[in-house]
């Protein structure tokens, strides 16, 4: 494991540790997308269906636990807590599931590296994970008065998967056959969809500004 | 060699 991919991971982890913060201090998921969250719960529930069946290392087996653990923890927050989920932006977060997930399905079904249900399932994955930030992005765009901590969180989770390319590259020239095509050209679209955030992040952190997305 | 995508990523 090199440094990049480490630190992607450890952006990510850090990532669930902000929103979990945020939804806890404030005892409020105001300006989160719950449509996001799920989806990304289907991405991680997709990806590591292979967990007790495929052993890559402790680290590998440790962080999926946590990754979907955290994932469920948060839904629970925000659909079953009843101080919570009163905060839900319902009326705000309106983005069609529909219009990720089929998509991606279809996309899964054409293109994929082999033909068995496992192997589509987890290629479904990789392309859902790369739109599903959507729904949160049209979300902040509505929000007024943005608050630090769901900024930072969007941040880390652009941030992760732009480490993730550099792990990418420093693969493909450090191990021989490194060619995944699928992956990297999704991690790629999924990492463009946050320029414009991005942009905007850094322009506000820069001027010492409150961060706002103009709609 | 195209094979099966990395699944020793998160």
């Amino acid at each position: 494991m090199n440094i990049f991919r480490l630190a992607g991971d450890m952006v990510h982890l850090l990532s669930f540790v902000v929103l979990v913060l945020k939804i806890n201090a404030t005892k409020s998921c105001r300006g989160i997308s719950l449509k996001t969250q799920e989806l990304y719960t289907l991405v991680f529930v997709c990806r590591y269906l292979d967990l007790f069946s495929n052993f890559i290392s402790m680290y590998n087996t440790t962080m999926k636990i946590v990754f979907l653990g955290t994932s469920f923890a948060i839904l629970y927050l925000m659909r079953g807590h009843k101080v919570i989920k009163v905060t839900y932006d319902r009326e705000q977060d309106t983005f069609r599931y529909l219009f990720l997930v089929l998509p991606c399905a279809l996309l899964a079904l054409l293109i994929h590296n082999a033909w068995t249900p496992f192997e589509v399932v987890w290629t479904f994955s990789i392309y859902l994970e790369a739109v599903a930030i959507l729904p949160q992005l049209v979300l902040l765009q509505r929000t007024q008065n943005i608050d630090n901590l769901t900024g930072n969180y969007v941040f880390l989770l652009g941030l992760y998967r732009g480490l993730y390319i550099l792990n990418w590259i420093y693969r493909y020239f450090t191990e021989p056959h490194y060619i995944q095509w699928i992956v990297w050209i999704s991690g790629i679209v999924q990492t463009i969809l946050y320029l414009d955030f991005f942009y905007y992040y850094i322009k506000s952190w820069k001027n010492n500004v409150k961060l706002a997305l103009p709609s | 060699l195209v094979g099966l995508n990395a699944k020793d990523e998160l």
